[in-house]
């Protein structure tokens, strides 16, 4: 049953790292198998995992030295699964285009299709080779999203970039569905550009509004989701609560 | 005199284009005649300046087409110039890399050398060849960094990436600082990250701390800077001071 899904958007800082990691293990505390893929150099969904950087294989292991990606695959302690990200991947970014290698990843996780129930992707904050892998690896995007005005200016690019990606390579990713994350609804701003989305893209506007919350910002530096750290801040429940609403959104289609 | 500095961070969502954009402003409201160059496909400089995207030159015509870079520059209306970006960078990012024509933008700036006081150069939040022809157009680069546990975590690859590429090329960049923006001194998670920022790099580090203040989020939907949006807002005044700052670093070398 396993539904791959990318987290995706070149603005920077959004919250597709945080997104990545928590709806991950927000799925797998509901028991379903995740396994979560680190697809940037940065390694921030690795850390994040209490994975250490840098001293386990990416899948430049998996493209370079022919391993298989079920022997990079190291375990979170958060009940996901991960297959770690570094800064090795710039060479896989560089490769795959010179080498015209793309759908790479897809033919991996081919690999693991069977073992999983959700493969969530994290991208980095720009439209590479890495990028696109996700995109044509993935049955459906997420894309978080601070209710800011540079965050909304690039939106309908994004959008319009996904379907021509999809079209272009015959593939069927589409976009599942946009997330409002680190809101603050206090300020004038953020309820303003809450009331364009709601207007503008109705259909794909998750209801779940992830607030800013500090305990999500802390979980990282000890390796653990928000669910871990503290199950009961506003930060956790509310990517539980995403979690509940993709869960309604992608098994009940 | 031109002194021309990049604003670095491959970590998305730091603040690199707010700090650009309101620095610009600042050092020319001090009389100081400044260019601002947006190297990012995002171009949100160019909206923070006013200037309509994908509709006026960028760097793409005078990369492909031969024009001058003193025929795309632009005036804001805080007082500063600017050489706009948008989508159509994402040709120089590949054909720069493929035709090995790195150093081709400070050649142009060569051009510009004279008229100005400063030079600002904003990137995208990744390390590819748009960031590195700003790095070495570069006398000095700028690290803007949220207080939080991911920020952290790739300064010192960000920093020795900016010094390998300096004595790799011979040319004589170097991190003039790293400003802490977006700073929220109630939450712990910052006072901390502020106090490690104080004892691993206090030599680089700015005095001046950005703070957290929403009309620095506001003004760019209008195309001008927090110092005219609102003069006396606390997001203004930090920039003017880290102007201030700047010049102190810079001029009195
Ligand atoms: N809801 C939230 N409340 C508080 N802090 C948050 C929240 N979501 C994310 N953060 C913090 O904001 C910063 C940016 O988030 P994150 O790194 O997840 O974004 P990203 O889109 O993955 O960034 P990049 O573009 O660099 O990959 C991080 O320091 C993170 O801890
Ligand atoms: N001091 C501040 N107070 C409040 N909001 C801020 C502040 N600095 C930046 N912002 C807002 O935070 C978001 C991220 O800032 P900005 O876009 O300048 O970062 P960036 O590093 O340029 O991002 P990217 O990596 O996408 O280029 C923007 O919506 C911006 O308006
Ligand atoms: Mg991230
Ligand atoms: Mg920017």
């Amino acid at each position: 049953m396993n539904k791959t899904l990318a987290i995706a958007n070149q603005k920077g800082g959004v919250g597709k790292t945080t997104t990545a990691v928590n709806l991950a293990a927000s799925l797998a505390a509901t028991g379903r198998k995740t396994l979560l893929i680190d697809m940037d150099p940065q390694g921030n969904a690795t850390s994040a995992a209490g994975v250490t950087k840098n001293e386990t294989d990416t899948l430049y292991a998996t493209y370079f030295e022919g391993k298989n990606i079920k022997d990079v695959i190291k375990e979170s302690r958060d009940g996901y699964s991960i297959v770690p990200g570094g800064q090795e991947l710039i060479a896989l970014d560089v490769d795959i285009r010179d080498s015209h290698k793309q759908g790479f990843l897809a033919s991996q996780l081919n690999e693991v299709q069977n073992i999983y129930d959700y493969t969530i992707i994290d991208t980095p904050p720009t439209l590479n080779q890495l990028t696109t892998e996700a995109l044509l690896s993935s049955v459906g995007t997420l894309i978080p999203l601070q209710c800011e005005y540079y965050s909304l200016e690039g939106l309908t690019d994004l959008i319009n970039t996904i379907n021509a990606l999809s079209s272009k390579t015959n593939t069927n990713n589409r976009v599942i569905g946009i997330i409002r994350t680190m809101v603050d609804m206090r300020n004038n701003l953020a309820k303003e550009v809450s009331r364009e989305l709601e207007t503008h893209f109705e259909k794909v506007l998750f209801n779940t509004l992830i607030p800013r919350n500090v305990k999500l910002a802390e979980a990282p530096s000890f390796g653990i989701s928000a669910l871990q750290h503290k199950a009961d801040s506003f930060g956790a429940m509310a990517y539980l609560a995403l979690a509940g609403e993709l869960i309604r959104r992608v098994e009940n289609e």
